[in-house]
């Protein structure tokens, strides 16, 4: 269970997950 | 000089050594950071701007999927608000991802990016419009009622004053409660950023330490 929503946000979230811009390249 | 040949060829290029005193980042990490930044602008449209499907392209390998936070995230890199990033607005807004970027400075940029309709407030509609976006884009399955008591749970931890809606004052004290909420906004690539992309070995004739 997700502790809270924000919380569940910055985890599921690929369209804020950065990392993508360094490694799909 | 090889900077002023760089602006005149490249609409939007600004000299690294500005770039790197406003910034966490070095000159050579602001010039392999350019060669990032070459990458993704020119991969549909070869004009030195990173448009929104390039973007998309670039962090979901498809120029075409809509995405909340994408979106949101593409729109506060375009600070002058022009429908593109230029490099100093990439290289500016991704030093607040910078491991030693101010707390205060991810606090905030994390709280804009939250504030869908820009009012200068997380609102309940908001929260539950993001919380629903992030199950459409996954597998969960998760009942309407399950996502109301996240949601009504989280505003009532974070929405101090109880008005509805989670203010920055609020906003930094729910953070400092649970620091975990700003993960995203941490990126450890761009402490190793010259090995990725090493266009210093090239261009640069300067020593950081130098400077």
């Amino acid at each position: 269970a997700f502790f809270n929503a924000f919380e569940f946000i910055s985890s599921m979230s690929s369209g804020f997950d950065l990392s993508s811009l360094f490694e799909n390249q | 000089c090889f900077c002023l040949k760089k602006a005149k060829q490249h609409p939007g290029y600004e000299d690294p050594t500005t770039l790197a005193s406003e910034t966490p980042f070095t000159v050579n990490e602001v010039e392999a950071l350019y060669d990032l930044f070459k990458k993704l602008s020119s991969s549909i449209i070869d004009d030195g701007f990173i448009h929104k499907e390039e973007f998309q392209l670039a962090l979901f390998r498809n120029r075409s999927k809509q995405n909340l936070f994408a979106d949101r995230v593409f729109d506060l890199f375009d600070i002058k608000r022009n429908g593109v990033i230029e490099f100093g607005e990439f290289v500016r807004s991704l030093s607040i991802f910078h491991p030693n970027a101010p707390n205060e400075d991810k606090m905030e940029f994390a709280f804009k990016l939250y504030d869908l309709r820009q009012t200068g407030y997380i609102e309940h509609e908001e929260l539950r419009e993001m919380v629903s976006a992030i199950l459409n884009e996954s597998d969960l399955e998760i009942s309407e009622d399950v996502v109301e008591s996240i949601v009504d749970k989280t505003m009532a931890e974070a929405d101090l004053k109880g008005d509805g809606k989670i203010d920055k004052e609020e906003w930094k004290e729910f953070v400092a409660r649970n620091p975990s909420i700003l993960r995203n906004m941490t990126l450890p690539y761009l402490k190793q950023i010259t090995l990725a992309f090493p266009s210093f070995v090239l261009n640069s004739e300067v020593q950081d330490s130098d400077i």
